[in-house]
C-alpha cells in the first residue's frame, strides 16, 4: 500500500482521492468491517489524527480480553470484537500462550488485511527498507471495525456467522472477508448467507477468490450477491541476482535484508541431490542431510510446504543460502518474502536453467545479490498464477471471480507478536510486511468500495459492484489483452473477470446494473432451490418460487455473461443443431443524459463462431435513475465438450464505456 | 457421545415460533432441549444474518432436531481458511 494508491490512480495530494471522494465526518461515513484474525492496535495504520466523531448510527463494542483493553479503539478503529466459541468448541481450550482470547491479532493477516482496505496514512513505511514509502488504506478516511473469527486453527463457521451477525447489526457498510471453504450451494455455505442477509441491508461483502490458482475451477465465495475478487501483480519487484559460476546471472525475487553472502561464490546444490527423501527437492522438514548443504547454498522447488519454512529448513540444516525455484504450477510469477537466510525465488525458466548448470558442472558456485525495490515494472499488472480460476463450479452461469485487484507482495502493517514469515524461529518484529494472496487484493476492493459508498450514500451494493466491474479493464494501456502469470500468455474472463479495478473511472460509471433482493430471491428459483433452501439462504421470509412463472439464471441482471451451451439449448436435440441463449439485462443511468450504442467483441477460434445480438442497439437516457432493458442473444453451433470462448459486451455514449465480459462454455 | 459431538448451523422459521415463548432465544433453547439433554451446547444464537444458532450435537440429535417444528435445516459446521 505504499504503491497500490499511485497503482490504481487514487493517490491525491491528502493521501488519498481527494478530489473524487468526500471526506469523514459526513453522512458519507463508512465503517468497512473485517472478519479476519484481530488487529494490533498499536499499529500507526489506526492512527485516528483528522478524523471527526464516531458516526452516530455505529452500534459498535471494543471488547475488551487477554492483552486488549476497551481503550483500544479510537475513531479510526471504531470496534473489535473476537467470537471464538465455534473454534474452541471443535479444537478444545485454545492455548493462550500462543493466542490471545480477544480481538488482538496474533498471527497478522487481519491487521495487514484491514489496514489495506482502510488504514490511516503512514509515511517512511517499508520492510526491511523495501518498498519504502508512505503506506495507506485504499479508504484511508473510512473507519474500521475488526471481527476476529480466525484463529491458529481455522475459521469456523459458527464464528464467521456470529462476526456478520454482529457487523451488520453494528453498522458495517462493507464487509471484507479475506478467507474460504470448498465449493458448496449456498444454502450450506455459511459466508454465502451471512453475505445474502448483509445484501439485503445494504451492506457490501467483498471476498477473496482464493488461493487455488491456475487450475479450472477453483474458485471459493462465488455467489452473485458477493463481488469475489482474484489477484494481480503491482508494478513493483524486489529483484535479486542469481549469479553462477559459469558467470551467467538470474533474475529472481528477495526480502532478505540481513548479513549478505560472501562475494566469493558458494557451492551450489540441488536438495533432491541432498536428500534421502523421495520428494527432496522440496526441502521439507527434516529431509536435508546436513553433511551436504552446510555451507552452500541450496536449491529447492516450491509446492507442498510454505515457501518461508523452506528457507527456515535449509538454514536449519547449516546451509548458507537458498534459490527456490517455481515449477510448472507458478510458471515465472514471483512472490518475495522475508526469509531468515539470504534466499532468492526464480521463475521456472531460470529455476530450470540454475539446475541444469548444477547438474552439468563437476564443482557447481553460485552467490545471490539482493537489489531492493524497483518499480515501473511492465507489463502490470498480470494475473497472479496463485489466484483462483473460473468456470464457477457452483453456478456456471454466473461468471467468477468478478474483479482483480493488487494481491502481490503488498506492503501492509503487521502484527508485533509474529515475524514477518509468521515461523516460530522468527524472532523478528516488524511494523510492516509484504505478503501476497488474494487475501490482499480483497480488501483494496472493499476500500474502494467504501470510497464508492462514500462518494454515493445512494448505490446499493450491487450498483458499487457493477460500477468497479464494468469500469475495469482488461487490456494494458496499449490495447494488448492482459497476461497470465502462470503461463505468460493472455489472460481470460476466467481468470480476471471484468479485469483490473480502475478506481478512478469506477467512480463516474455512467450506468450501472443494479440487482434487487427480489432478483436475487429469483435467482434462487431459477437454481431450483426448495423452500427451505431459499429460507436458509434468504432467511425464514415467507417466499415462494411462483409455480406458474419461469426463471431463468440468464435474467439476473449481473455485469458480465457467462453463457453455456449444451445440446439442450438446440431446438433439435442433435449436437450439431445451433443453440441460442438468451440473457436480458436493465441499466440504470447514475450519470446525466446520454444516448448509449452497444458493440460486442469475441476472441478465440470457438467464440469466432458465436453470433451475439443485441436488442436494442441504442439505449437513449435523459435523467438520472432510468432503467433501459436489453437482451443479448447468443447463438452457437454444437463444439467439443469442454470448450471455452470469450467475449466483451459494451455500451458507451463516447464518454462512458460499460464494459461486460462474456464467456462460452460447452457442455 | 460427547465426542461425537460436532457443531451445527441451525435455521429456524422465525415466523413458526410458538406464541408460548416471549423471545426466540427462548425458543431456540427449547427446541435443542428438546433432542439434547446435554447442558449448554448452543453456542450462538443468531439474529441479523440468521434466524437460528449453533450447536453441538450429536448426529443423531441433529437428525432429530431437524424433524422438529420450526427447524428448516440442520447443516454441520465448515471450516474455511486464510487466502
Amino acid at each position: 500500500t505504499t504503491r497500490t494508491p499511485e497503482f490504481l490512480g487514487i493517490a491525491g495530494a491528502g493521501g488519498g482521492a481527494q478530489g473524487m471522494f468526500p471526506q469523514s465526518g459526513t453522512a458519507a461515513d463508512v465503517v468497512v468491517g473485517v472478519l479476519d484474525t484481530g488487529v494490533w492496535p498499536e499499529s500507526r495504520s489506526y492512527d485516528d489524527a483528522g478524523l471527526a466523531e464516531v458516526p452516530s448510527f455505529w452500534k459498535g463494542q471494543c471488547m475488551a480480553g487477554a492483552g486488549f483493553n476497551s481503550s483500544a479503539c479510537n475513531r479510526k478503529l471504531v470496534g473489535a470484537r473476537f467470537f471464538n466459541k465455534g473454534y474452541e468448541a471443535a479444537m478444545g481450550p485454545m492455548d493462550t500462550d500462543r493466542e490471545s482470547r480477544s480481538p488482538r491479532d496474533d498471527d497478522g493477516h487481519g491487521t495487514h488485511t484491514s489496514s489495506t482496505a482502510a488504514g490511516a496514512p503512514v509515511p517512511d513505511a517499508s520492510l526491511f527498507g523495501f518498498a519504502s514509502g508512505t503506506a495507506r488504506g485504499m479508504a484511508p478516511r473510512a473507519r474500521v471495525a475488526v471481527y476476529k473469527v480466525c484463529w491458529l486453527g481455522g475459521c469456523f463457521s459458527s464464528d464467521i456467522l456470529a462476526g456478520m451477525d454482529a457487523a451488520v447489526a453494528d453498522g458495517c457498510g462493507v464487509l471484507s472477508l479475506s478467507l474460504g471453504g470448498g465449493a458448496a450451494d449456498y444454502s450450506r455455505d455459511s459466508v454465502a448467507i451471512g453475505a445474502f442477509a448483509a445484501m439485503e441491508q445494504n451492506v457490501l461483502v467483498s471476498c477473496s477468490a482464493g488461493n487455488s490458482g491456475p487450475g479450472s475451477s477453483t474458485l471459493s465465495n462465488v455467489a452473485p450477491w458477493i463481488t469475489t475478487v482474484g489477484a494481480g501483480t503491482l508494478d513493483r519487484d524486489f529483484p535479486a541476482y542469481v549469479v553462477l559460476g559459469n558467470g551467467k546471472n538470474y533474475t529472481g525475487v528477495s526480502l532478505y535484508s540481513g548479513k549478505p553472502l560472501p562475494s566469493t561464490p558458494l557451492p551450489i546444490i540441488y536438495a533432491a541431490n541432498a536428500s534421502s527423501s523421495t520428494a527432496g527437492n522440496l526441502c521439507m522438514p527434516g529431509t536435508l542431510t546436513p553433511e551436504k548443504v552446510a555451507g552452500k547454498i541450496v536449491i529447492c522447488d516450491r509446492g507442498v510446504s510454505a515457501r518461508v519454512q523452506k528457507g527456515f529448513v535449509v538454514r536449519d540444516a547449516g546451509a548458507a543460502g537458498m534459490v527456490l525455484s517455481n515449477t510448472a504450477a507458478n510458471g515465472q510469477e514471483l512472490v518475495a518474502d522475508a526469509h531468515l537466510l539470504p534466499a532468492a525465488g526464480v521463475g521456472e525458466r531460470e529455476g530450470m536453467a540454475i539446475k541444469s548448470y548444477v547438474a552439468s558442472d563437476p564443482n557447481p558456485t553460485a552467490t545471490i545479490m539482493v537489489a531492493g525495490t524497483q518499480v515501473d515494472v511492465h507489463p502490470s499488472p498480470v494475473v497472479a498464477a496463485f489466484s483462483s480460476r473460473g468456470p464457477n463450479m457452483v453456478t456456471p452461469e454466473i461468471l467468477k471471480p468478478d474483479i482483480i485487484a493488487p494481491g502481490v507482495n503488498i506492503l501492509a502493517a503487521w502484527t508485533g507478536k509474529a515475524g514477518p514469515t509468521g515461523l516460530a524461529a522468527d524472532t523478528r518484529r516488524v511494523g510492516f510486511n509484504i505478503i501476497s494472496g488474494t487475501s490482499m487484493s480483497c480488501p483494496h476492493v472493499s476500500g474502494l468500495a467504501a470510497l464508492l459508498r462514500s462518494a454515493h450514500p445512494e448505490w446499493s451494493p450491487a450498483a458499487v459492484r457493477s460500477a468497479l466491474m464494468t469500469t475495469a479493464y482488461a487490456t494494458y494501456s496499449g490495447g494488448s489483452p492482459l497476461l497470465d502469470a502462470a503461463t505468460g500468455a493472455t489472460g481470460t474472463p476466467f481468470d480476471y473477470g471484468a479485469g483490473h479495478v480502475d478506481p478512478s473511472r469506477a467512480v463516474d460509471p455512467g450506468l450501472v446494473y443494479d440487482i434487487s433482493d427480489a432478483e436475487y430471491l429469483d435467482f434462487l428459483c431459477a437454481l431450483k432451490y426448495s423452500t427451505t433452501m431459499i429460507a436458509a439462504v434468504a432467511r425464514s421470509r415467507d417466499f415462494g418460487c411462483a409455480e406458474n412463472r419461469t426463471y431463468s439464471v440468464g435474467s439476473l441482471n449481473y455485469p458480465s455473461f457467462s453463457v453455456t451451451f449444451s445440446t439442450a439449448n438446440g431446438d433439435g436435440g442433435e449436437s450439431s443443431a445451433a443453440a441460442t441463449v438468451t440473457h436480458t439485462r436493465t441499466l440504470t443511468n447514475v450519470g446525466g443524459a446520454g444516448t448509449y450504442k452497444v458493440s460486442t467483441s469475441v476472441s478465440g477460434a470457438a467464440a469466432q463462431g458465436v453470433a451475439v445480438a443485441v436488442e436494442p442497439t441504442e439505449l437513449a437516457f435523459t435523467s438520472a435513475g432510468e432503467k433501459k432493458s436489453y437482451t443479448v442473444r447468443f447463438t452457437s453451433r454444437s463444439q467439443p465438450s469442454g470448450t471455452s470462448g470469450f467475449g466483451r459486451l459494451v455500451w458507451s455514449d463516447g464518454k462512458h464505456s460499460v464494459a461486460s465480459p462474456i464467456a462460452f462454455t460447452w457442455t | 457421545a460427547a465426542e461425537k459431538r460436532k457443531t451445527y448451523i441451525v435455521h429456524m422459521a422465525k415466523s413458526a415460533m410458538p406464541a408460548e415463548y416471549a423471545d426466540h432465544g427462548e425458543w431456540y433453547g427449547a427446541s435443542l432441549r428438546a433432542v439434547s439433554v446435554a447442558p449448554k451446547m448452543m453456542l450462538y444464537a443468531y439474529d441479523t444474518v440468521l434466524h437460528g444458532f449453533s450447536a453441538r450435537l450429536t448426529p443423531q440429535e441433529a437428525e432429530d432436531l431437524a424433524c422438529v417444528e420450526g427447524v428448516l435445516a440442520v447443516n454441520p459446521e465448515a471450516r474455511y481458511e486464510l487466502h
